[in-house]
This record gives structure tokens, C-alpha cells and sequence, in this order.
């Protein structure tokens, strides 16, 4: 990952379900659900990515990760029978790159989700490659509405290589 | 080298001493 | 919650990727690095207890752990990527800003950027016989 890069930082913001597996005197605060002011094994609550990662190494566990719903077999099911409806920004708005993160936990599901984010993405490019090269000057805001922020990046970059490539025509 | 001094001068040692270090292998870019 | 005040740090620093810099802030930088120390200083009481053998408290040193090593991180993204756009302006503005820009940066973004002018300079001064400027004709013309 790129230390210094901005939307990686932003998208290990994003928050996954833990278990604690030891107590963790006076962090209660983590847990928005109580108002307890430590927190016992096999409490349930959801941490940032990045704290997760840190709480997890192999050596010693202090939380162990689940799967986030967005990943599990239900929604791999949706993606499956039509990519194209899904609102991915409002389930993301990082899906691809969160769920790539999620992956470095090594769940029972993540050849899963490793198969299901490549192909989401492959069911989706072609809407965006077409709606990126046609919709020259009009506003895009509808058409980009339902993307991660990856696929608008992608969406922009189409775009704005369609505008140079105008632009050196009419040079 | 710029940003290095940049880097340490705004930041880094600011910061507790064992964090002041920039590893190069973690922040380089990939 | 800890490590708040840098993710504001680099919200803010998204929102300006339209090629605009907004001011150096200097406020929220220094907020993060007492955040860091206050962290820091926690942790070394709970490992004094822990070595006097006090049990429990490894939970806590590593949270802690966790959120210095994010808050340092983020801090440094957040000076990187203001370099990247200062160093942007260098092309495209050349060596002499505008004031409207000069005046968020910082005193050090200042510095960097007029070494970065030195080091620019002598480079292209390198280049063939008399130097080059590589910042002019960035396009290549119609024909």
C-alpha cells in the first residue's frame, strides 16, 4: 500500500465487526454501545480498519475480524445477479479498495470476496467506459452517483482524456 | 533530501523518539 | 476518539485536490502532535506497571501502539501531499508564485520550495550545452 496516499488512508478508515479475544482495561470508549469503561472478551462492536490491523497481528490477538456485510455471501449473491443496479457508493464509498484490505485477514471467505470484487468490477467497467466516452458536455452527476470512488476516478479519467483528445483535434 | 529535512523539521521530531525515523521500505512508494 | 483530529487533517486536504492549497494548518498539526505525546506518555507509565507486574494492560499499550504509528502516517501524508502540490505549481506557474497561493504556505513549505527551485534549477542547467528549461513548451506544437 502507499504510505502517503490519501484515499488509502481514507478507505482504511472504514470500519469492520471485531470479537475481543482479551479484556482491554479502559478502552470502553471504543465500544459505542456501552458505557462500560473496560471491555471483556467476546464483546462484539466495529473498529476503523486500521485499529483492527493493529489489534490483530499473529502474535498475539487481541480482537479477531468478521467479515463486514457489505462482503458475505448475501450481497456476493446481488453482485452475481446484477452488478450493474448495485449503489456502491453508499455501500462503500471504497468498496473496492476496502474490500482488497479485508483480504490480509485471511477469513474462510476471502477467496470469495477476492473472486466476487474482480468480478463486480469486470460486470461494471463497460457502463462506466461507455457513459464516461458519451457524455461529453452534459451533467454527469446521475451517471456517477451509484460509483465507489475508484470507478469515479476511472469515470473522470475517461473523461478527461476525451476532453484532450477534443482538444487537440480543434488545436 | 528536501523533503526529508522538511519532513523531520515540521514533524518527526516532534515526536516521541522511537517514531521519529522515516523507513524508507514502508514509505516508499509503490 | 483518538487520531480524529489528523483524519480532519486529510478530509480537508482532499477537498483541495482541485489544484487549489488551502493554508498551512498549523493549529491542527500541533494538536495531532500533543495527541502523539500524551499517547506516548501513557503508554510508558502502563509498561513501567506492566515490568513492576501489573497484568492487563497490554491491550491499552497496543491500542496506543496503533495510534501513534496512524497519527504519524497521516501527519506525514498530509506534508507529503502539500509538496506534491506545491511542487506542482513550481510547473506550472514557475519560480515565483503567485501571492495568492505564497500565502498559505507555511515558513518551512517556503524553504522547501525555494530549494526546490535551487535543485530544479541546477539540474536544468545540466542539460546540453547551454541548459534547458524543461518547464517551458510542455506541449508538444500543432505540427
Amino acid at each position: 500500500d502507499n504510505y502517503f496516499n490519501l484515499e488509502d488512508i481514507l478507505s482504511s478508515q472504514e470500519k469492520v465487526p471485531v470479537k475481543t479475544e482479551l479484556p482491554m482495561f479502559r478502552l470502553g470508549f471504543l465500544n459505542s454501545s456501552s458505557d462500560n469503561e473496560h471491555i471483556l472478551p467476546g464483546t462484539k462492536m466495529e473498529l476503523p480498519f486500521w485499529l483492527a490491523t493493529g489489534l490483530c497481528s499473529r502474535k498475539r490477538k487481541i480482537v479477531s475480524v468478521e467479515m463486514p456485510k457489505f462482503y458475505r455471501a448475501g450481497y456476493r449473491e446481488i453482485f452475481t445477479a446484477d452488478a450493474n443496479v448495485v449503489d456502491l457508493h453508499k455501500l462503500g464509498p471504497y468498496f473496492y479498495s476496502f474490500g482488497t484490505k479485508l483480504l490480509c485477514f485471511e477469513l474462510n471467505e476471502s477467496d470469495d470476496v477476492a473472486k466476487s470484487l474482480l468480478q463486480t468490477f469486470i460486470d461494471r467497467f463497460r457502463r462506466i467506459m461507455d457513459n464516461s466516452q458519451n457524455a461529453l458536455n452534459q451533467e454527469t452527476s446521475k451517471l456517477t452517483d451509484k460509483l465507489d470512488e475508484m470507478e469515479r476516478s476511472l469515470f473522470r479519467a475517461s473523461q478527461q482524456s476525451l476532453f484532450d483528445f477534443q482538444k487537440w483535434e480543434t488545436r | 533530501e528536501n523533503s526529508e529535512t522538511h519532513y523531520k523539521n515540521v514533524a518527526l521530531r516532534h515526536m516521541p523518539a522511537n517514531l521519529q525515523i522515516l523507513q524508507q521500505d514502508k514509505t516508499a512508494p509503490k | 476518539m483518538f487520531c480524529e483530529k489528523v483524519l480532519e487533517l486529510i478530509r480537508e486536504l482532499k477537498r483541495s485536490l482541485d489544484g487549489t492549497l488551502l493554508p498551512f494548518n498549523e493549529d491542527g498539526v500541533r494538536q495531532v502532535l500533543e495527541e502523539m505525546k500524551a499517547l506516548y506518555d501513557q503508554n510508558q507509565t502502563d509498561v513501567s506497571a506492566t515490568v513492576e507486574g501489573e497484568r492487563g494492560l497490554f491491550s491499552g499499550v497496543q491500542f496506543r501502539h496503533t495510534c501513534l504509528e496512524r497519527n504519524k502516517r497521516c501527519l506525514l501524508a498530509y506534508l507529503f501531499n502539500r509538496l506534491a502540490i506545491i511542487r506542482n505549481m513550481r510547473w506550472e506557474f514557475g519560480s515565483v508564485l503567485p501571492a495568492d497561493v505564497r500565502q498559505n504556505l507555511s515558513e518551512q513549505e517556503v524553504q522547501w520550495f525555494t530549494k526546490y527551485n535551487k535543485s530544479l534549477a541546477s539540474y536544468m542547467r545540466s542539460l546540453g550545452n547551454d541548459g534547458l528549461d524543461l518547464t517551458q513548451d510542455r506541449k508538444p506544437p500543432k505540427s
